[in-house]
Order: C-alpha cells, then structure tokens, then sequence
C-alpha cells in the first residue's frame, strides 16, 4: 500500500462543541467540512481528562496505568517504560517527523524536549507569544491589563502583534511547503492551545455569539447524588484576575448566572477561532496539491465542561470532560478525487459565512478511545499497526493497549 | 468486531471530598482512582483506593460509585449507584484490562 503523509491536528480542551458533532450553537464550518468527507467517530474517549497523561497515553497508545503518568510531573521513559511513540514510529519507518505547538504537553512530561529526537525529525516548533499566556494581557472594563479568564483581545494590540495559535498555525503552512515537493513522507503535528483557558482569543470571534442568545448549560447544578470525590473544584479557573474577584464559595461555587454565560460564550469563539486555523492549514493542503496523498486526522486531548453538574472544568470521568472529536480524512477512503479540480477544502472564513452547513460522510457510533488513534493511523497511512499489547508491557517497547479501526472504515456498524 | 465496544477512563483524586489540590494531584498525594467503563447506554465508575507507591489499586476499598444510565440520562445527572448492582459491575470491570 502506498504510504501516506500525515497531518495530525490537536485541539486543547475541546470538547465536541463543533457543528459536525450535533451541536446547533456552535459554528466550525471548516472542522464540519472536514468531517464531511471523513469518517467521524461520534463517541470517542480520552484516557484520563487532563493534558499530560491524556497525550502520554495517546501518543504511545498506552493507559495511564502503564505510562504511569497522572499528573504531570515525570517523564515515561524513565519512569514506567521506553514505550516507542506514534511519531517515533512513523519516523523509524522513514518518515520526516515534525512537531508544532502543543503536541506532547511541555516540560517534564516530554523530557522538557517534547521526546525530541526520539518522535520527532527536527526540534519542536513552540509560539513565543506563549509567553504572554498566563500574563496581564487583557484590557479590563478599568482601561488596565489583566490576567483574566475572560480574555477577548485586540490582536495588533498583543505583544508581536500575533498569538500563539496564528504563530503555530503560519509556522505549520512553513512546514507544508517545505516539504510538499519531498518524495519522503511527512508526519505533521500542529497542536493548537484553544480553546483551554484563558479565553485569548481575536476579540471578532465574540461576535458569532450574541451574549443575549447564550443559555446555561441545561443542567447547571451539581447533581444531589454525586459523590463528592467524583467533584473537581476549577481552581484553574478561580484563579483568574476576573473569576477571582467574583468570590465564589469554595468548593462548590456557584458562578453568578451572567458571567456563566460569558464564560460560554467566550469558549465558543474560541472553537470558532481554531475552526478557522484548521481551515487555513485545509486549504494549505489544497494549495499544495497534498490533499489525494496526505490523511487528516483531528482530535483533541479531553472535553471541557462548560457548566454541566456545576463544574468548569476537565478534571473529572463525566462524559463531557472524557469524550473528544475524533476525525479521519483518508484520501481515496473517505472521500474521492475531484477530479474536476477544485479545491477539496476551500477556506471557509467563519465570520461572514458561518451558516454554512454540512453533512458528515460517515459516522461511527459506537465508543472507541484515544489509544486507537496509534494503530489505527498507523494502519490508515499505510504502515503495520502495532500489536496489541500483552496484559504487563511494561518492558515492551512498541505494542498498543487500544484497537486498531481501520475495520470500520470497511465494514458498516453492527450492534 | 463482536465484542461490546467498551471505552476506559480514570481520574485520580487526593481524598474524599473536594480540596484545593482535587483536580491535578500530584502522584505522592493520590489517594483515590476513579475508574470509569463506559459504553453505548451506561457509564460506571467506581472510586477505589490507590497506593501511589505500588501503583496498586484495592479493589475492595470502595470510596463511591457512579452509575448513569444514559437513555434517560445523556447528561449524567442521576446518579443510581447502588450496592446491588456493584457485585456485577465489579465482576465486568475485573474481567476487562
């Protein structure tokens, strides 16, 4: 089988608030046409709903169990196991292998290197306007910068006149050009940092979502017969300047009605910002006539909980912090040629078409998880999967805990 | 391909009820571990002990359960966690990896 090229796109706390995933507020019009001509797996689950050990666990196509790995301070190699990565593979395997953004969460957890060079071809491509994340960087009702959660900016106004996603997403477009006339296959990373919080985003984005057409989450309480240990408190969220000043009661809050909805709105734009992004690096593709040779998947790390059972948060095995987007574009599967030549993936600009709708090619209902994506990309790009793993694989170096579905885009769902 | 499609998931905790420290432990603090199995019409978890030194879970060290039975409950709300359906449950959860 002809081997295909890669471009893997993570999202950061999204949860399947995206138009191709049933939900009727959000608009991702770029995400939606990918889905449309990709299998789109409707119930697929992170491993453990926090950054790091959600994309150990991935990325090696390991449980947390065995990575070792829940919170995020050691790095797995040293800890539990050399458990060979999915980009590690494809790079034993001759690709080219490139990592941008937030693929590996950063630090300790990725040997503060993001596993380069075992994973990954030529060091990690990080954003310095990341730099300002977590910074007084948002102009507040008082005229001064906060450090807020609620963080709608004017982009020229930014340090660099850019954020971190549109400096990830230009570098990416590099990276495609780059090695578009290159008969070696690539394996392309871009992890993007939205819509995880602070909300800082392109202040344009907002206006898709007029706050008086924003609604609670439907049941905004914490359920009466939730155990306690089963609760996460937000403290992430607490501590930002504006969430802060609200002084809720800990640790079961509420937040005041109005903001909620603020909050909720502001995460909306900020999928809207990353559909965007996802439609640049689409139509970048396009461009460079990689669209028939390259799959597309798209997925993210974990959910958010935007208010459900009183929480603001991952941090938590509810459904909303667990289940993720999980799309594959796999040319000459998924979808045909054109063979009349148009683009595959026109730009879609969100902010003057964001009605634009779509109907997904094919879905897969049943539950699957984040440790299928290594096999089963492998699988779909034309290499071996790895086997599966014995039940204690601490010493092997390369197998998988998930399942590889490749069978799926073959065979219609039973059950 | 005929099995029943089943999907995992875990969180650690540092004790019972909600602390500063509650959402990301670190491991030398992880008390609890709540294991989740979820597949088309339920989710069950189950928090149970954890010894971050062993990595070893006590499945006999019960600290709660959930039980959502998602037709009348997509949004996991109602949680009917009982003792009577734990014994079955647990044999499920004992039986996969």
């Amino acid at each position: 089988r002809e081997r295909k090229n890669v471009l893997f796109i993570m999202a950061d706390d999204l949860r399947t608030s995206l138009g191709c995933y049933g939900d009727s507020v959000v608009k991702s019009p770029n995400i939606d046409q990918l889905a449309s001509k990709s299998q789109v797996f409707l119930n697929a689950f992170a491993q453990q709903a926090v950054c790091a050990p959600s994309r150990v666990s991935m990325l090696t196509s390991r449980r947390p169990d065995t990575t070792r790995l829940y919170d995020f301070n050691s790095y797995w190699r040293v800890h539990s196991g050399n458990y060979t990565t999915m980009p590690q593979y494809f790079k034993s395997e001759g690709y080219f292998t490139m990592s941008v953004g937030k693929v590996f969460h950063p630090g300790i957890a990725s040997n503060y290197t993001d596993d380069y060079p075992y994973s990954w071809s030529i060091p990690t491509f990080h954003p310095a306007s990341f730099a300002y994340e977590k910074q007084k960087e948002c102009k507040g009702e008082d005229g001064k910068l906060h450090a807020n959660l609620l963080c709608a900016v004017n982009v020229t106004e930014q340090p660099g006149g850019i954020l971190p996603d549109l400096e990830s997403t230009d570098e990416a477009v590099r990276l495609l050009t780059s090695r578009a006339n290159d008969h070696v296959p690539f394996f392309l990373a871009v992890g993007f940092h939205k819509p995880h919080i602070p909300f800082r985003i392109p202040q344009e984005y907002l206006s898709l979502y007029p706050i008086e057409q924003m609604s609670l989450a439907p049941d905004p309480n914490v359920p009466k017969l939730l155990p306690p240990v089963a609760y996460n408190p937000w403290t992430d969220v607490r501590r930002r300047d504006d969430v802060h000043k609200l002084n809720i009661s800990f640790p079961y809050g509420p937040i005041p009605k109005d903001f909620q909805l603020r909050i909720r709105q502001h995460y909306y734009a900020a999928v809207s910002y990353v559909d965007s992004l996802v439609g640049r690096l689409l139509i970048t593709l396009d461009e460079l006539g990689l669209t028939d040779s390259t799959m597309v998947v798209f997925t993210s790390d974990h959910g958010w909980s935007l208010g459900e059972h009183g929480e603001w948060a991952k941090y938590s095995n509810f459904d909303v912090a667990t289940r993720v987007p999980l799309i594959f574009y796999v040319p000459g599967v998924t979808a045909v040629h054109d063979w009349l030549g148009g683009p595959t993936f026109p730009f879609i600009d969100v902010l003057t078409q964001s009605e634009r709708s779509f109907k997904n090619f094919k879905e897969i209902k049943n539950v699957v998880e984040l440790v299928d994506v290594f096999p089963t990309v492998s699988y779909m790009a034309g290499l071996r999967a790895p086997e599966p793993c014995p039940d204690i694989s601490f010493q092997e170096e390369l197998c998988s805990e998930g399942d590889n579905l490749a069978h799926t885009f073959r065979h219609r769902e039973r059950g | 391909e005929n099995e029943e499609a089943i999907a995992f998931s875990q969180y650690p905790r540092p004790a019972d009820t909600p602390q500063v420290n509650s959402d990301l432990p670190n491991l030398i603090d992880i008390k609890v571990m709540g294991y989740s199995l979820r597949c088309w019409d339920y989710r069950y978890t189950l928090w149970l002990g954890f010894d971050p030194k062993t990595y070893q879970v006590n499945v006999t060290d019960v600290h709660a359960g959930e039980l959502y039975l998602l037709a009348g409950d997509p949004g996991q709300d109602k949680n009917i966690y009982s003792d009577s359906y734990h014994s079955v449950m647990m044999t499920k959860l004992a039986s996969l990896p």
